[in-house]
């Protein structure tokens, strides 16, 4: 749907204007920590590993355990969107993660340039993109 | 800045680059009109032109819009959550979700429609990664991975100009004048 202008188009007449984002969801996780275990989890750690904090298998075979590995994607995912990295869900982070993004992960391989400033390589992305 | 695994970049005989639309999108001329202004301000610091094909299967960029699985593997996902992606150079596939309300022209962060989505802003973003720029943490900046709806962000940033400029050179047209902090006009929406 095209807006030509930001009245163009009555809310009323478009089909998805109520929708929220599908990472809405996200937010009954806000307070979760390490060690709980939370219906639904393993779909932001889907979320994760889409976007190459979670490296490693198969997206399919993902818990929703809160273990190790997601609290260490939650912390390299503070540290590149300059947040406190706490490895926790607090609603700082949780607020950044329903946002709207590119497509396109951050991370291959486990490691990730992206926080460490003015690098001239970067193991960003998988041949694909 | 950052850039892909191996600093993929144009070639140097590839300076002068085409891009055309998927012709079953039926793109109005406005939608065009935005992804013009994105690519002009990528010429702008750069030795790159970028010139609008009608020929999609020989142009360097081909732009589509596309719900859900549409055959990469990334599948769109519906109102926000993802908007686009790109591929690094020399690929020139750009994939922008077709069921995002995007909007074309006009004061975006005055659009009735919570989820609305600027389609300039996301286009300068998706021709960094397409000349060979991956995300980069500075928030200010245009290859920042996240925007939210009834946002403007279309203003290269220096973080963005250095990384360019580092693959391809400065615009030798240029008094340098055009490099500009990013100005964004942010309105809080329901999403975040």
């Amino acid at each position: 749907y095209f807006f030509p202008n930001a009245s163009a188009i009555p809310p009323s007449l478009l089909p998805n204007f109520t929708s929220g984002s599908p990472w809405d969801v996200f937010h009954n996780f806000t307070g979760c920590h390490a060690g709980e275990k939370r219906d639904g989890l393993n779909k932001l750690k889907k979320y994760f590993h889409y976007f190459g904090y979670i490296p490693d298998g198969s997206p399919n075979n993902l818990t929703d355990d809160f273990d190790d590995s997601l609290e260490a994607a939650i912390k390299t995912y503070q540290r590149n969107f300059n947040l406190d990295p706490t490895g926790q869900l607090d609603e700082a982070t949780m607020k950044q993660i329903v946002k709207p993004r590119c497509g396109n992960p951050d991370i291959v391989n486990g490691t990730t340039s992206m926080s460490s400033g003015k690098t001239t390589s970067s193991l960003f992305h998988t041949v694909g993109h | 800045y950052t850039f892909f695994p191996g600093t993929p970049r144009w070639p140097e005989d590839r300076r002068d680059l085409t891009y055309a639309f998927l012709p079953g999108n039926n793109l109005p001329e406005t939608a065009k009109a935005a992804f013009t202004r994105a690519f002009q301000r990528w010429a702008e610091v750069t030795p790159l032109t970028f010139t609008e094909t009608s020929s999609y299967g020989a142009a360097d960029i081909r732009i589509g819009f596309f719900s859900g699985d549409h055959g990469d593997g990334e599948a769109f996902d519906g109102v926000l959550g993802t908007l686009a992606h790109a591929f690094s150079p020399p690929n020139g596939m750009f994939h922008l979700d077709r069921d995002e309300n995007w909007m074309v022209e006009g004061d975006v962060t005055q659009a009735s429609v919570s989820t609305t989505v600027d389609l300039e802003s996301v286009a300068v973003h998706e021709i960094g990664h397409l000349l060979g720029l991956g995300h980069s943490s500075v928030e200010e900046s245009i290859m920042y991975p996240t925007i939210s709806s009834r946002t403007r962000k279309v203003d290269l940033a220096a973080d963005d100009v250095q990384g360019i400029q580092i693959l391809y050179g400065s615009n030798p047209n240029s008094n340098g004048s055009s490099t500009s902090e990013s100005a964004t006009q942010e309105r809080e929406s329901s999403d975040g």
